[in-house]
């Protein structure tokens, strides 16, 4: 009898051949009809990423620009493409922004550029791009992760917006800040709200949400730091909008109160201290300058020091500050007169005292991997069964 | 160390030209 030997399979490179007629279906099955939540591509986060990149280093060996340059085009259109469409989705814009994030790091990390290869193994250098320089390329991805960033923030605002002000104020358990309901009232909160109210735990829980989704898209970590930055500044400006605006809240005691607390908050962990006061800033000027403001500090020199931070708005917040007992001063007139007479040259904006629409700048750090490009198993249901194995 | 390989540098679109080039022509098109 014939003995069946295997045959020993030929060394796989870590890339995938696939004809040129087949770049659309490729585009589609990856990128257009796949579904964020499938078990296939959170086995490896960034699978889709590292299979376009897999393709791409196949065109690179075989020293063919045009399908270099095809399948970068197809692939940049169709994540926008996707992300026109289903903009909306929390799940479906982390999930593009991670793997274009990864797509961007494997370029880097596979350039042949030796700033980018500190950490590669040696195998992962033999699979450097032999033919082609990539770095315009690089850039306009760059500029895709940014647009999807702010994608990103955008959708995010949309789910917490209405959350923060009912969250934060109406059915908050800190007390002696919101002054919204009798003292007897305040722990009897729970947090199961009624229909339509938010309270603290439900914002929370919302953004634990958009942590774990991030999180299981493999996310580079320092973005994630980048993305609770932002989620942090705009609870913190809508909040704070909405509360020194309230006319209970417009006096010198409740000002020094929030300053207080704030600065007790801060000082309860040292280590985020740092990390934090940056995003806190803006938070913390308003009642800062109420409370200078009544205590005489020339508003001339309260404005060029902080001018960044807030909006002529604050004239507003100036204008209701109201003596609560005999020992709180009214702010003067010709305080109020100065700040206004400075900021008369600002653009106006719509927002109140913190601009909520502000979008701090992104960066996305290098972040090579140590996955070995040719121990990836592509999953069935991905669709992509065309891809040859190289 | 062996010298560096030199690539050459494709240059590309900007992300706005890059959408002239749509792919999709026919699904987008009513």
């Amino acid at each position: 009898h014939p003995v069946n030997i295997p045959r020993r399979e030929k060394d796989f490179q870590g890339m995938l051949e696939y004809k040129k007629e087949d770049e659309l279906k490729l585009v589609k099955n990856l990128i257009l009809e796949l579904k964020p939540r499938g078990v296939a591509v959170n086995l490896i986060p960034g699978l889709p990423a590292y299979i376009l990149f897999m393709c791409l280093r196949h065109a690179d060996y075989i020293n063919d620009d045009q399908k270099v340059r095809s399948l970068l085009t197809s692939a940049i259109n169709s994540i926008k493409k996707i992300l026109k469409k289903r903009g909306d989705d929390f799940e479906t814009v982390s999930f593009w922004l991670s793997n274009t994030c990864r797509f961007l790091h494997c370029l880097k990390q596979y350039s042949g550029d030796e700033q980018f290869m500190k950490h590669n193994t040696p195998k992962q250098n033999d699979h450097c791009l032999s033919n082609f320089d990539l770095a315009e390329y690089r850039q306009v991805l760059s500029d895709l992760a940014i647009q999807i960033y702010q994608q990103l923030i955008k959708c995010m605002e949309n789910i917490l917006q209405p959350m923060i002000v009912s969250g934060m104020l109406e059915h908050e358990t800190i007390q002696g800040v919101s002054g919204v309901k009798p003292t007897g009232l305040r722990k009897r909160t729970s947090s199961i709200a009624d229909e339509g109210t938010y309270t603290l735990d439900s914002i929370i829980r919302q953004l634990n949400s958009f942590h774990s989704i991030m999180c299981q898209h493999g996310t580079d970590p320092e973005l994630i730091k980048q993305v609770v930055k932002q989620q942090f500044y705009v609870i913190g400006a809508v909040t704070l909008n909405n509360l020194l605006l309230r006319k209970d809240m417009c006096s010198w005691s409740k000002g020094m109160q929030i300053r207080y607390s704030v600065t007790l908050e801060t000082r309860a962990d040292l280590r985020i201290t740092a990390r934090v006061c940056g995003a806190l800033k803006p938070v913390l000027w308003p009642p800062e300058l109420i409370v200078a403001g009544l205590v005489f500090i020339p508003a001339e020199v309260i404005i060029a020091k902080n001018h960044f931070f807030f909006s002529v708005q604050i004239v507003k917040v100036l204008n209701l500050y109201t003596p609560v007992n005999a020992f709180e001063e009214r702010v003067s007139v010709l305080f109020i007169r100065t700040i206004q007479t400075r900021l008369r040259d600002r653009k106006e904006s719509p927002q109140l005292l913190m601009d909520t629409k502000l979008i701090y700048p992104v960066t996305f750090p290098f972040n090579p991997s140590s996955l070995a490009l040719e121990t990836i198993q592509i999953p069935g249901s991905l669709n992509v069964g065309f891809l040859t194995r190289v | 160390r062996p010298p560096s390989r030199i690539r050459v540098l494709l240059k590309a679109p900007t992300l706005a030209e890059m959408e002239e080039m749509n792919i999709f022509e026919d699904e987008d098109s009513p």
